[in-house]
């Protein structure tokens, strides 16, 4: 059958590719003549002998003795489908597209092997397949193709090199424990391959950055998902220390990364992990050095670094949605209408299992709310670099008093949100720690409150409390807030009911 | 139903791919027993760093005929070394990514001899990159041309001379003595002949 | 609370050393300790 025809092409090529190395003649002509014969000349062929091939790769896994060998078809077709691409003159249908049929091929014959074996499924045969083709695929790529003679197929390359591996990325998406628990931790083990996790973050222009993010959402959506308060199973544990060393080797080598992705990173963020979120919001640019935030002599408007505008990669205006007019609107000309608008459209159609401290459920939109505070951080900035900082510090400011507005007009629930959203942008020293900054120590001292600033000053020392309680990092912005806080002269913290009349708080607050 | 997928060899993957669509879109709110299991199983069959590595389908037999002891295993050693660096060292070759790795640090113990003999009997591989490394940091230069490595020697002469150094080239003569031979008076250096490492 | 993270820092071969900093991701073995018992072979090229 066409089918044993296709496992005898296959088998060849896994025994040539062991007799001699890669770049021998041999290889190429073998390649060359399963063009020739039709073995893979259509997208049928295509098809049949993928799926040949990576039922055999699997397979040889199952039946090797598992001290042997056990990944050779594995890494031979890996390398098949490198030569595959680097070799081939592409007129009908285009590299990317053909790199995408195969791993559709492979995605579906994955699918049914998992659907067939349910528990016992083995993931090590596809992850070593797409392993070893990150490997091959760095080897081939190494220097610009510089071992490939032809100039102008070297650049095809060169140009096409940023969506492999975008193109892989998408595949892992699709493969993301939620859809796939079977195959969970091979797939954290792939988005953090160093053939694969360090590339995309340098990819020229951050072509890699939103698959990235994308890669990074459905695995803190997955622990999200699966960490409710009282019973987390052992594995998601595990998984949540395998994401926590992952992004910590991200804020050691590509800081950057963390800083400028931060606000889609936190939306998917469960809020319990206090010390993932501090990691994330704690990274730093590279070869910023931090002024001491304990320093009884720091004025944060006298740090230089806070008159830089920090990159926020995507931008959270997107998120809007109904609301980018009437908060822009607001913005250049404030009015109750407009605010009263933004305030009333806070709220989610129904409840939501969320997993808070203090709380169980959410019915506020926080996505929302933590872009409307953002949207109006950058906004303010930008304000102050077209005009003067007296603009934005300053109460009566639109940009301000929006965020008043939503505090006043807010319940418990929406103050919390708010607030937090506000504590997410206090990090290194930037514009917007700087102004955010100015914010909340003014909320916290203002007397506009009325009957309502117990509650506000409460939710505020709340919010800065527990990300300084947690074990380290701490974010500068939020030490130096609490910090000024804490020696404020106008406000003794000491003296607030909810300290002075809960004993541990008031130990707590004492002690800091 | 787009004709593509009706190809008879998607069937029952397929099917299996869409329900993991409807999981995406409808999360569970707990985790069902079943993806619990199959969650643990992940968990057992977890890819470890042999997993991991580089494939390696043919093994180049050594590139030069030269006799090595059978006793001497075939496997490089490799074991992980968290040890920190020591930042005395300031060549910058000294802080990248392959100065971390228990290989890069055994190199840096070897004696040139032995650096050489792995740069001229395994060629293309990983250890070899890792000897050229390490003769780099040392200050030897690859030439492209002879594919001998050249030593620049440089004596400060006393105070008082015509000039203040002698300068001397060395290279290693791979092919003949296996020795570092001095070059001749009429050796002329040519930065463009030499391998930018 | 979070945990301490020094030890953590330790395994994946981060140092506090603000000037020593390398990075740790292109000889990244495996998310877990308990996985990465070995080292891996990172990138490198072999000039022709």
């Amino acid at each position: 059958t066409n089918q044993e025809k296709m496992f005898l092409v296959f088998t060849e090529w896994v025994k040539l590719l062991q007799r001699v190395p890669d770049d021998d003649v041999k290889v190429t002509v073998f390649i060359r003549q399963m063009m020739d014969k039709g073995v893979i000349k259509s997208t049928e062929n295509v098809i049949q002998f993928t799926k040949a091939a990576i039922e055999l790769s699997v397979g040889s896994f199952k039946e090797s003795d598992p001290a042997s060998e056990v990944f050779i078809a594995a890494d031979a077709f890996s390398k098949l489908i490198v030569k595959l691409l680097v070799v081939q003159v592409f007129t009908s249908l285009s590299r990317s597209e053909y790199l995408k049929l195969m791993l559709s091929v492979i995605t579906i014959v994955f699918s049914e092997d998992q659907g067939m074996t349910g528990n016992s499924f083995n993931e090590r045969p596809y992850f070593r397949l797409i392993s070893s083709l990150l490997c091959q695929w760095e080897e081939a790529s190494a220097h610009n193709f510089i071992k490939v003679q032809d100039q102008s197929y070297r650049n095809e390359l060169i140009d096409f090199s940023p969506e492999f591996y975008n193109i892989i990325a998408s595949f892992l998406h699709a493969f993301q424990p939620i859809a796939y628990p079977g195959f969970s931790f091979a797939w954290i083990t792939l988005i953090s391959h160093r053939m694969f996790l360090p590339k995309m973050l340098r990819l020229p222009g951050k072509a890699g950055w939103s698959k990235l993010v994308l890669l990074f959402t459905d695995l803190l959506k997955f622990m999200a998902q699966y960490t409710k308060k009282s019973d987390v199973p052992d594995a998601v544990s595990v998984v949540y220390k395998g994401a926590l060393r992952v992004f910590l080797a991200v804020a050691n080598d590509a800081p950057g990364f963390l800083v400028e992705n931060h606000y889609e990173l936190l939306n998917n963020l469960p809020p319990v992990y206090m010390q993932l979120r501090n990691v994330i919001l704690s990274a730093i640019p590279k070869n910023m050095v931090l002024p001491n935030p304990y320093d009884a002599e720091l004025r944060i408007s006298d740090v230089e670094a806070c008159q830089h505008v920090p990159n926020v990669y995507y931008d959270p205006v997107q998120d809007l949605k109904s609301l980018k007019k009437p908060v822009d609107n607001y913005l250049r000309i404030p009015s109750a209408s407009l605010s009263r608008m933004v305030s009333t459209s806070l709220f989610k159609p129904g409840y939501e299992k969320d997993t808070g401290i203090g709380y169980d459920s959410v019915s506020v939109d926080t996505k929302l709310i933590n872009a409307i505070v953002l949207h109006v951080g950058i906004e303010a900035a930008l304000e102050k670099d077209k005009t003067t900082a007296t603009a934005i510090f300053n109460t009566k400011s639109s940009y301000y008093t929006l965020l008043t507005s939503m505090l006043s007009d807010g319940n418990t629930e929406v103050r919390f949100h708010v607030v937090q959203a506000i504590a997410n942008q206090l990090r290194f020293p930037n514009a917007h720690t700087h102004w955010f900054n100015y914010v909340l120590k003014n909320f916290f001292i203002s007397e506009d409150w009325g009957q309502d600033t117990a509650e506000i000053q409460e939710i505020i020392v709340r919010t800065l409390l527990e990300r300084v309680v947690t074990n380290k990092p701490h974010c500068w912005g939020i030490v130096v807030t609490f910090t000024e806080l804490l020696r404020s002269s106008e406000c003794s913290i000491m003296t607030l009911p909810f300290v002075k009349d809960i004993p541990e708080i008031e130990h707590i607050i004492k002690h800091l | 139903e787009y004709s593509a997928l009706q190809n008879p060899l998607f069937r029952p993957g397929l099917d299996y791919w869409l329900e993991t669509k409807r999981t995406l879109l409808q999360p569970h709110d707990t985790m069902p027993a079943e993806m619990a299991a199959q969650l643990e199983s992940s968990l057992l069959n977890c890819p470890d760093s042999l997993d991991a590595d580089t494939p390696k389908l043919y093994q180049t037999p050594l590139s030069l005929p030269h006799p090595t002891s059978i006793f001497f295993p075939n496997e490089t050693i490799r074991l992980v070394s968290n040890d920190p660096v020591d930042p005395s060292k300031n060549h910058q070759k000294h802080n990248d990514i392959y100065s971390r790795t228990s290989m890069g640090r055994i190199m840096s113990k070897f004696d040139l001899d032995t650096l050489f003999f792995i740069f001229y009997h395994y060629q293309g591989t990983y250890e070899q990159f890792l000897a050229a490394r390490e003769l780099t940091i040392r200050g030897w230069q690859f030439n492209k041309l002879n594919r001998c490595w050249f030593y620049k020697e440089v004596e400060k002469l006393p105070p008082g001379m015509e000039q203040s150094e002698e300068i001397s080239w060395r290279y290693f003569d791979y092919q003949k003595s296996w020795l570092a031979r001095r070059c001749g008076a009429d050796f002329v250096y040519r930065e463009e002949e030499f391998e930018r490492i | 609370l979070g945990i301490d993270l020094t030890p953590v820092l330790q395994s994946l071969g981060i140092s506090s050393n603000a000037n020593g900093r390398q990075r740790v991701l292109d000889t990244f073995p495996s998310p877990w300790v308990e996985t990465s018992r070995s080292e891996v072979e990172p990138r490198f090229f072999v000039p022709e």
